[in-house]
């Protein structure tokens, strides 16, 4: 091998200049095959007679090699892995000097859990998603106040203006990126409002002149255009599913009452015209607990699903990619409180995994059947000349109907992130 | 994970406690009672009307 490798006479000759063009067509025949397979958003998407839909759009992000590198990574997948991972059975002996390691490294207060004894948590998804004591979580007793849904660190806050919610230091994102367009069921204009009634034209004058206000003020968010408030289940789509549990009794006398304080009007029209949008960005670090709780007295009408790519939501992340939580899987859960519109959004991250909300079982994020039920709506709404909002919906009338929600109490358990 | 609270409540006039505005309960708008990096829990008030 040695002498052949010294003795052989090597001989270049050129490629013939057909095969070297032949060569590139197929690489480039062969890569928008690829991209149209895996539904990024090609300039040719879709045929001329509209027999086959195009292809479910996704918004490659832009960001540094970091960023890019991490985009051609199956993240759902290596997510799924790890939830996978995490569920394996530990051995009995490992499962204390393992969980005390995690807890020392992630600064996990063993103090606070609700059971002491680590040798019950059978595997590291367990320990994750664990409880805690009752009563190391006091409720702020103010009513007027929000309180924290959850342990973890104040992003950022503030005031949305002219439709942006700043994400971190300069870097925005559109608040109907975020949220969701209107559906088309909700663009036809249905004009019901929570409460049950017909808009009358004096609310649509209030509505405009709100909406007069908001534009002159720089406070451009036009929420009748979000979601609409009407009272009946109407999916956007037909894979929207009405998600109904039963509310707890109390909850709902709690909740009515307090939404009784308000006037009764429908969420969509102020109560004044100097009410506005405000927002707050929490981040969950490993170690924290990772259940959330209501963070006010308040009714969900409806919950959105962006199957999205789960990435890292980390601080870092967050200011190395723009846009990050509009391109994360998430759950926004839609509603109101007393003082108007509300909505919740729990933004999952692939090494969490999977969205977890207590009163709808139906639910099921980071998952195969999430992706190809939204594939399924994205060729529906094409089929039947809609536009894909990106989203699957599905509402909580049936919870509770006299309310037209679900209602949550103030620190009551909605859910949590999961690992997997 | 994260996670986002958008929601519609009366402008006021002080912003932030941070601020070191002090009405005497006058002021009946949002006000944050939070500031940015703070490690809050469940259950802390993140701010009242």
């Amino acid at each position: 091998l040695k002498s052949a490798w010294r003795d052989t006479k090597i001989e270049w000759y050129p490629i013939p200049i057909g095969l070297g063009i032949g060569f590139l067509g197929l690489l480039q025949f062969y890569r928008s095959q690829r991209a149209e397979k895996d539904g990024w958003e090609t300039a040719e998407s879709g045929d001329v007679d509209g027999d086959r839909p195009p292809p479910r759009k996704r918004v490659r992000p832009s960001g540094p090699w970091q960023v890019q590198v991490m985009s051609t990574l199956p993240l759902k997948a290596i997510s799924r892995l790890w939830g996978r991972f995490n569920e394996l059975i530990l051995p009995y002996w490992f499962r204390v000097p393992g969980f005390k390691l995690y807890s020392w490294i992630f600064g996990v207060n063993l103090d606070e859990i609700a059971e002491p004894d680590l040798h019950a948590y059978p595997n590291l998804a367990a320990f994750f998603y664990r409880k805690l004591k009752p009563d190391v979580r006091p409720i702020d007793p103010d009513p007027c106040a929000i309180v924290s849904p959850a342990d973890g660190r104040i992003l950022q806050f503030g005031i949305i203006e002219k439709g942006e919610v700043e994400q971190v230091k300069g870097m925005t994102y559109s608040l109907e990126a975020l949220l969701g367009q209107a559906s088309p069921s909700q663009a036809a204009g249905d004009d019901t409002s929570s409460q049950g009634r017909k808009a009358s034209p004096k609310d649509s004058a209030d509505m405009a002149m709100h909406e007069e206000f908001a534009r002159v003020n720089g406070i451009s968010y036009t929420l009748p255009t979000l979601i609409s408030g009407e009272a009946k289940a109407s999916p956007a789509i037909e894979f929207s599913m009405d998600a109904s549990t039963a509310s707890k009794p109390s909850s709902e006398a709690k909740v009515k009452a307090d939404l009784a304080l308000g006037d009764g009007r429908p969420w969509y029209l102020p109560k004044t015209s100097s009410n506005a949008l405000y927002y707050v960005v929490i981040y969950l670090a490993p170690g924290d607990y990772h259940r959330f709780h209501s963070p006010n007295s308040w009714v969900v009408e409806s919950r959105r699903h962006f199957a999205g790519e789960l990435y890292s939501v980390s601080p870092y992340l967050q200011r190395m990619l723009p846009g990050l939580f509009t391109l994360n899987e998430r759950v926004v859960l839609l509603g109101r409180w007393r003082w108007g519109f509300f909505t919740f959004i729990p933004v999952g991250a692939t090494n969490v995994g999977s969205i977890k909300i207590n009163f709808d079982a139906e639910l099921r994020t980071n998952s195969l059947t999430t992706d190809t039920a939204a594939d399924r709506a994205a060729a529906l709404a094409t089929k039947k000349g809609q536009p894909y909002t990106g989203f699957t919906e599905a509402t909580y009338f049936n919870s509770s109907k006299a309310l037209g929600g679900h209602p949550l109490e103030r620190g009551e358990e909605m859910g949590g992130f999961q690992l997997g | 994970s994260s996670i986002v609270l958008v929601f519609e409540a009366p402008m006021g006039t002080r912003r932030n406690f941070d601020a070191g505005w002090d009405d005497g309960g006058r002021n009946n708008g949002w006000t944050w009672c939070i500031g940015n990096g703070q490690h809050v829990k469940v259950g802390q008030k993140l701010g009242r009307v």
